[in-house]
């Protein structure tokens, strides 16, 4: 299973280094394999991730918006090598800004013709890229039902009984 | 695989047998907060075979049994039931000849558990063994539960080898 | 110096109790201490939240936002009893839908007389209730400016120059 | 002891001298992913007297100094100032004269480092005390850094005490 592992990860790499700079709009990124160690024998897997303009830095040193885009990169990645028939997002959006909001959606519209996305969003623009709307409501505390939704124009989310 | 249909009953918040139909491929849950839309992920996970109570966020497995509230008393048995369409062929050859497949899984307060396919009893195993290889499970990398999008940056580097490791 | 934690653990947990059904218009909450171990001698401090119409659980199973907003109560609670005479909140207002970002806004509203605010935040709702915006560009890749701003009607935040 | 004026040379992604007035009691901060608006958090809790690098987000103290960008080379040193108005009367008896005070950090690639109160050299320590029981300092409640909300709520027990400990 080694072999299997080291095959996937090149594939992995591979779309990471592409994906990630469409998403940044520029820069560069890359996957590592870290050294083995005594406590470790299997290689871990390291991210490296340059914004446009920035110097090649730890993952740690980017912003909470950049670091939550460069996971999304990430799962995408694999995903794009091995895809699984749906995919669910709890609120993966909540430190993007508009811009990468769009972008992110961008994605998903590319992948939705293999797999099935399932989005939990407090975000209207998310919500405007939905196909379904599903409500959830506690209007009886404690009780949680599902409702349908229509999104309206500028007011709030309608929610439908 | 696709998801085409999701019934909760006793199940976290969501006490009255609901059903939640999933006809698209972009599907938005929204609603305020402490409404219960992390608990139909967790409700998903759970049927598919999810057995660390930690990560749905209780003590014990017995905390996804609705509890009670001020109008309703607590239940003693929580169900969930998910429907895959198999029309994308990915399937388990013994079930090739099926339209669509159904899992269910049942918690008794006393802590029996029972699960289902196409409602026929069946083991823990046989549910985990139908997700075998197709990149979906409760652990893969096509769920990403609320807050844990920074998994994957935050995470140490042999961590984040499973990751790739399940898509292998 | 136990006994003045004894006095403060006394008021902010006063406070606490007082707040929060504020904060969730209803249901009540507590702060207890535990008992002090071998490991811990010192006792610790344990918060029970009750949303309205739900039961009392450990606050593990309370939602992300539900968790956000008791965690701003208690930041709060322990800023009532002691103001200090500024704070400093980075983006606490990602995981709260419009109805909570409101209730936020209004503890601050309360609390500014004897605190200075400074918000960092992407919610449009947060910024309509400051009275001074900054804005911070990177025009230049890697380089950060400020700019003054104004909120203008519907459309995006307006940086100016 | 409210903020009148931060001013940042050289720190994290504000490598020209930067002024941000706080001429108002509740201010926002906005801009894209990305910009530097938790660089400005960053700063205040550095010149406040933050020691670790790591809850900076970097590994080593020198990380806090401008490190390039396509069009500017890396800067050799950063300097952070930080004025507060002494109106409303909460400030040290020694300052008690002065209607503002300005506090200053400078850190070399050297690893040579300067504090300074109105202009005049101090120590760290010096720093520190200025702030000693008025509730704020670089850990204190009243700055929660971005995701760290949740802190309050997932700490143990004894963490939380540290909390109450610092307002006693
Ligand atoms: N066994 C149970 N019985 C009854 N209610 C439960 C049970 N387990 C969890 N809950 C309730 O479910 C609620 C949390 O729901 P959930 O996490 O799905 O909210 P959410 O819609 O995702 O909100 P957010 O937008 O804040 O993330 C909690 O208020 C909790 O009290
Ligand atoms: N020493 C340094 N020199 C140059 N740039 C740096 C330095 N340290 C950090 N940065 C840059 O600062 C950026 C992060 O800024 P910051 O975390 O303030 O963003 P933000 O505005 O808070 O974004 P978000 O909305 O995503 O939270 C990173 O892209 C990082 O490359
Ligand atoms: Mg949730
Ligand atoms: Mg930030």
């Amino acid at each position: 299973t080694l072999k299997r592992f080291e095959e996937t990860f090149a594939l992995v790499s591979q779309r990471f280094e592409t994906l990630l700079p469409r998403l940044f709009r520029g820069g560069r990124a890359e996957l590592r394999l870290t050294e083995p160690s005594e406590e470790h024998p299997n290689p871990g897997v390291e991210l490296l991730v340059q914004p446009p303009g920035k110097k090649l830095s730890h993952i740690s040193l980017l912003s909470g918006g950049e670091k939550a885009l460069a996971a999304v990169g990430f799962i995408f990645s694999i995903f794009l090598v091995k895809p699984s028939p749906f995919c669910i997002l709890d609120e993966v959006d909540a430190p993007l800004d508009d811009v990468n909001v769009e972008r992110f959606q961008q994605l998903i519209a590319e992948t939705v013709s293999r797999s099935q996305f399932i989005l939990i969003t407090h975000n209207r623009r998310t919500m405007e890229h939905c196909q379904l709307l599903y409500g959830v409501t506690m209007q009886e505390p404690g009780i949680s039902r599902t409702v349908s939704v229509r999104l309206q124009d500028d007011s709030d989310v309608a929610l439908a009984s | 695989m696709k998801i085409k249909r999701l019934e909760l009953m006793g199940f976290k918040s969501f006490v009255d047998p609901t059903v939640v139909n999933f006809d698209a491929s972009i599907i938005g849950i929204v609603g305020p907060n402490g409404c219960g839309k992390s608990n139909v992920v967790d409700a998903i996970r759970w049927v598919m075979g999810e057995q660390s109570a930690k990560s749905l966020r209780g003590h014990a497995m017995e905390d996804v049994i609705f509890n009670g509230s001020d109008s309703r008393p607590p239940l003693g048995m929580a169900e969930v039931a998910l429907t895959f369409s198999t029309e994308d062929g990915i399937v388990p050859p013994e079930y090739a000849g099926f339209s669509e497949i159904t899992i269910t899984r049942r918690l008794y307060r006393s802590g029996e558990s029972e699960y289902l396919i196409n409602k026929t009893a069946c083991r823990l195993r046989d549910i985990v063994e139908l997700f075998l290889g197709t990149g979906v499970g409760h652990r893969a990398y096509s769920v990403i539960e609320q807050g844990r999008i920074d998994f994957a940056i935050n995470a140490k580097p042999e961590d984040r080898r499973l990751l790739i490791e399940e898509a292998a």
